[in-house]
């Protein structure tokens, strides 16, 4: 049988703030069409919540203290162990692996390559207008432009007339229309850069979050029992021109109440921004007849504070900030394969009330953990799933430390599952 | 058994009080690493002695612990770590 085609989706920053997650506020209709189709993972948590040593943990498939990365500032085949990556083990497969947008965090980490080309069949792709993310282009009260955390903007306006994550979206389905024809099988990882901050997205996504429905976090304040060193002081957020401007004290804040309920509201659209450009991927992967042999995997590299324990931003252990959106759709196994002419990712505008409210697909409560991504794929697209590292594993190039979920996905092919087939 | 699933997190810390790099210490700064259990149950951290040049974590140097029921105290609220009841617990989970 035809090797499955592999696309996985990586979310910078994303909590599972996610309807598909029981969160009654947030529209994000692509996202829980996915997940009503996949094997939903209700309790997975990154390793480390900061984006570097979190993306190379789980794409090498090693914890923290074994690529010995818990900042930006050190590349794991010079520091630690010449480990293999989740694409690069495709690529020695037989697949060709493309990245487009986030997927290693760029810089030494990555070894300013995205660790091409060990991991990746091309050069990887960065959206042209990245570069503005962190300008002054977002428009002030004052009318003049600045480099703000709350950032909506007339993409018309900013330059390149374009955003990121869009041209992102735009590359990707360039790249499955090309794949469309190969007869090499694909692994496309797609690295979405929101709700990451600063929060710049299409203004028009404010208006699914009317600032009087914003509530607070159930617990905004800073809990007595919390041992000082447990707390991450959010200085990241506070270089922003906004936030520079309220004062706030250091460490402990607080912030206003009513900038807490915007820094909520922009998250929350900037989530809803994000679900517009995973629901324009899926549908072109469906137009493209790409559904019925393409396994897709839908992540983030850790959660994000929105003021639980009068903390924001990630930087720390609170459950706020390691729990992860995790889902598998695999073909024939947590949905029918589509019938011909069937689709199983439509668009859905987060716009339109009426879009359909999607089935809840299965879900495991079971805890699982980011660093299994790398043998659960491995196993999904029928590979030998890399053996159990040894401790200490620095001298091993492949293997692994975590477990392999397929059995969450030993799932008989559809057909014979009547409860299911019915 | 989900009972027995564990997911572990860490977290790098320069000082055992916030300061203007606690949120992304560079390696050579970091002096404390939080090391987290997570079980359906409960969530248990130690933040620990760390060399940053041996890369060694010394749990037998504690700087702080935390301990949260999830079914008690979802939100992670209520460290209860230093409650004298959850002794036991937290002998056996002591590495």
């Amino acid at each position: 049988t035809d090797a499955l085609n592999i696309l996985l989706i990586i979310v910078d920053d994303l909590r599972p703030s996610l309807g598909c997650y029981g969160d009654k506020l947030v529209r994000s209709p692509n996202i829980d069409q996915l997940a009503s189709h996949s094997i939903v993972f209700e309790n997975a948590f990154a390793q480390q919540a900061v984006c570097a040593p979190s993306r190379v943990s789980f794409l090498t498939g090693r914890r923290p203290d074994t690529t010995r990365l818990y900042d930006f500032n050190s590349y794991w085949r010079v520091h630690s162990g010449n480990f293999s990556t989740i694409p690069q083990y495709f690529k020695e497969n037989g697949y060709v692996t493309m990245s487009v947008g986030k997927v290693f965090h760029p810089g030494i980490s990555s070894n300013h390559s995205d660790d091409y080309p060990y991991s990746w069949s091309f050069p990887p792709y960065h959206p042209s207008s990245e570069k503005y993310e962190n300008t002054k282009t977002c428009k002030g009260q004052d009318g003049k432009l600045h480099a703000n955390l709350l950032c909506p903007v007339d993409v018309a306006d900013v330059p390149e007339g374009t955003l990121p994550d869009k041209q992102s979206t735009e590359e990707a389905i360039r790249l499955l229309e090309k794949m469309k024809t190969s007869v090499s099988p694909f692994f496309l990882a797609v690295g979405y850069h929101k709700p990451h901050i600063p929060f710049r997205y299409p203004k028009e996504f404010q208006k699914l979050y009317p600032l009087e429905n914003m509530t607070l976090a159930p617990d905004p304040h800073v809990p007595d029992s919390l041992p000082p060193v447990a707390y991450n002081p959010w200085m990241d957020i506070r270089e922003r021109e906004d936030v520079q401007a309220l004062n706030i004290s250091v460490p402990y804040g607080p912030i206003p109440v009513d900038f807490q309920r915007k820094i909520r509201q922009s998250y929350f659209a900037s989530v809803s921004y994000l679900d517009t450009q995973v629901g324009h991927l899926l549908s072109a992967l469906d137009d493209l007849r790409l559904a019925h042999n393409t396994i897709i995997a839908f992540t983030s590299d850790h959660g994000w504070a929105l003021g639980e324990h009068g903390e924001w931003a990630k930087y720390s252990n609170f459950d706020v900030t390691t729990r992860v959106p995790l889902m598998f759709y695999v073909p024939g196994k947590t949905a029918l394969l589509p019938a011909a002419g069937e689709k199983l990712f439509p668009y859905q505008d987060p716009f339109d009330p009426a879009s359909e409210l999607m089935g809840a697909g299965r879900r495991t409560e079971d805890l699982v953990e980011l660093v299994s991504l790398f043998p659960t794929l491995a196993g999904l697209a029928g590979m030998p799933v890399p053996p159990w590292c040894p401790i200490p594993s620095f001298h091993v190039e492949l293997c692994r430390e975590g477990h392999n979920l397929q059995r969450y996905l030993q799932l008989h092919d559809l057909e014979e599952d009547p409860y299911l087939f019915g | 058994n989900p009972r027995e699933l564990i997911a572990y997190s860490q977290y790098p810390r320069p000082a055992d009080f916030p300061q203007w790099n606690s949120d992304k210490p560079s390696l050579k700064d970091i002096k404390v690493m939080g090391y987290s259990i997570r079980t359906i149950d409960y969530r248990y951290t130690v933040w620990v002695g760390f060399n940053p040049t041996e890369f060694l974590a010394n749990f037998s140097d504690i700087h702080a612990g935390e301990l949260y029921f999830v079914d008690s105290d979802p939100l992670q609220d209520h460290n209860v770590y230093n409650d004298s009841q959850h002794g036991g617990l937290l002998l056996s989970l002591r590495p």
